[in-house]
């Protein structure tokens, strides 16, 4: 493994995106998997529809009838590679474009397909078999507690308490050996993680929380890779 | 510290902050307002900006408490510092928090990760 490793560096992560005031963080980071995927497969990066997930999705867990993906009361990014994978694919962002509302009538156009799901699976909680998979997988569609992030502002975030209860989906799309952190001068392992809330938060939209602290924060415990579909760029 | 007649260095280092708490809250008027400027808020009445002035004083403190519990990151004034964490989280977050990976879900290949 390297030890530092960045997906934006590749061009296989799409610029930050805004979810406003809807609970969709779970088609976000779906999107975002599968662009990297669809970019590890095609050489080519296309910005995918978050609101064709939020609109058409309503895939339920299997063993759980009330866990279904809802717009913007929430979802769950194995579902919506589930209803992308039996759907078709996604649509491109600027032919279905994010409105940031749900309940809206489903527009999805088979024939505007833009990037296919071939398979998808969950990784090891193990933080090295996370860190492969990335590697040689592309983005990771993650699940976090989101708690310390209502204040993060930058640096590597290593909170002493967080607790493991998932609340928000994010996008895994590298890591780094020493993330120096202004205030303490201190150098820390730690993952980079792609947000939903602008580019205004964080570090230019994104946050860095720390590696090799026990599943910190809940971030090892849900991890989903998924595969495109390997076609020729239009 | 005086025992049996000796005095002797007290051993307990005592440890003060040396900014003021209330100082730096003195100027939170100021610091709303650049957060309304900064990120284009505005309230619908004087009522909800009196509330909101008062979530953000809340939440700056927790941002405080924050940085000492999570010190190699930097907590602050968010796009979020107007907002109660119940509303952050029902407004903002979206994971369904009843998860179960199912029985058939497939796990992705052991990798080597030696070289």
């Amino acid at each position: 493994l390297p030890t530092d490793f960045d997906w934006r560096e590749h061009g296989a992560v799409t610029p930050v995106k805004n979810q406003g005031l809807c609970g969709s963080c779970w088609s976000f980071s779906a999107t975002g998997a599968l662009e990297g995927a669809h970019f590890l497969a095609t050489k080519e990066l296309v910005s995918l529809s978050e609101q064709q997930l939020i609109d058409c999705d309503h895939t339920c867990d299997p063993q759980d009838a009330k866990s279904c993906d809802s717009g913007c009361r929430g979802g769950l990014m194995n579902n919506a590679f589930e209803y992308t994978l039996k759907t078709g694919g996604l649509m491109k962002e600027q032919d279905y474009p994010y409105t940031g509302r749900d309940r809206s009538v489903c527009k999805f156009d088979k024939t505007m397909i833009a990037a296919k799901v071939s398979n998808f699976s969950v990784v090891s909680a193990d933080e090295d078999q996370i860190a492969a998979n990335l590697v040689q997988n592309g983005p990771l569609a993650i699940a976090i507690n989101a708690l310390w992030m209502q204040t993060y502002i930058g640096g590597v975030s290593c909170p002493y308490v967080c607790s493991k209860n998932q609340d928000h989906g994010v996008l895994l799309v590298g890591f780094g050996s020493a993330g120096y952190a202004p205030l303490r001068l201190e150098d820390k392992p730690y993952w980079i993680i792609k947000n939903s809330w602008g580019s205004m938060w964080g570090e230019k939209g994104y946050y860095k929380i720390c590696r090799g602290s026990q599943n910190i924060c809940g971030v090892d415990t849900m991890v989903s890779t998924v595969a495109a579909v390997h076609t020729t760029p239009q | 510290v005086s025992i049996s007649g000796e005095v002797k260095n007290n051993p307990i280092k005592q440890v003060v902050r040396e900014e003021n708490d209330e100082q730096l809250l003195l100027n939170l008027d100021h610091q709303f307002t650049l957060f309304k400027s900064k990120y284009e808020k505005t309230y619908k009445n004087q009522a909800e900006h009196d509330h909101r002035f008062r979530v953000f004083k809340a939440n700056l403190r927790r941002a405080r408490r924050r940085q000492l519990l999570d010190p190699t990151a930097v907590h602050g004034v968010t796009q979020f510092s107007d907002v109660t964490p119940k509303e952050f989280s029902r407004k903002y977050l979206g994971l369904k928090r009843r998860f179960r990976l199912p029985n058939d879900t497939q796990q992705a290949a052991i990798l080597p990760t030696s070289e």
